[in-house]
């Protein structure tokens, strides 16, 4: 389960986009 | 070199080129290592120590001829958590350290705009966690106790960061003013920070920003505005 790595340029890259914020 | 050697190295207290060149090979190694190496420096103290050498560096005044060593190994270390906390177990040790966010928010230095863009994209990464504990309002906790401390305005540091030459520190300050103002729950403290943030001139400020011709920092104005907007129908 610790074993999940990127975790951080995932939502980096997320930010990034723009997707991060697309929820709503 | 194993993990346990990089702790020892950092025990041994070192100082200026060789914290440096220490702090740049353990970034390459927390990068390209398996998980268990990052558990095992973490395990190891390393956490604690880079957090310890962080705070050190921050406090000392940096001597005018030391070449901004000291900078150069805050950035270093700031570069060091973000390769730790790329995967659970480090972002979970991150989180769980009193000292982390705290100690990243107030890395935030507008005068340090190569450092303050990794800082704030970091800390934008830490409000939109899906967490239990909300981490967005520990950021913002955090930011405001920072600027109560040099008696500023807490988005003070952000808007010097948006006044600053480089577009990538205008797109990263934008990226956390979204981050934090868009993980809020209520429609009223939203309003309340985005007015806030006028207060001190964003809406102004932005008048120019707007004009720059670039794809990322574009993306965090329509994300600003497309919320606003959504909250203003709403409201």
């Amino acid at each position: 389960d610790g074993d999940e790595t990127g975790i951080m340029d995932g939502l980096l890259e997320a930010l990034q986009s723009g997707a991060a914020f697309r929820r709503k | 070199k194993s993990a346990l050697v990089y702790i020892q190295e950092l025990k041994a207290d070192l100082k200026d080129t060789q914290l440096l060149s220490c702090l740049e090979s353990l970034r390459v190694s927390l990068n390209n290592n398996p998980v268990s190496w990052v558990q095992t420096f973490g395990d190891g103290d390393g956490l604690d120590l880079l957090l310890k050498f962080l705070r050190k560096l921050q406090d000392e005044r940096e001597e005018p001829l030391n070449g901004g060593i000291g900078v150069k190994c805050q950035h270093e270390i700031i570069r060091c958590l973000k390769a730790f906390m790329n995967n659970k177990h480090g972002l979970k040790a991150m989180l769980m350290s009193a000292e982390g966010i705290p100690l990243l928010v107030r890395s935030i230095n507008p005068d340090v705009q190569h450092m303050m863009v990794d800082v704030v994209r970091l800390l934008s990464a830490i409000c939109i966690l899906d967490h239990p504990d909300n981490i967005h309002e520990r950021v913002l906790e955090c930011i405001t106790e920072q600027a109560e401390e040099h008696d500023i305005e807490r988005f003070q540091p952000l808007l010097s960061g948006m006044q600053k030459n480089s577009i990538t520190l205008k797109a990263g300050c934008m990226q956390l003013i979204n981050a934090l103002i868009s993980r809020v729950e209520e429609l009223d403290f939203r309003i309340h920070l985005r007015s806030e943030l006028s207060r001190l001139g964003l809406r102004d400020m932005l008048k120019d920003v707007r004009a720059i011709e670039n794809e990322e920092l574009k993306v965090q104005l329509q994300v600003f505005d497309e919320q606003a907007d959504e909250d203003t129908e709403d409201l």
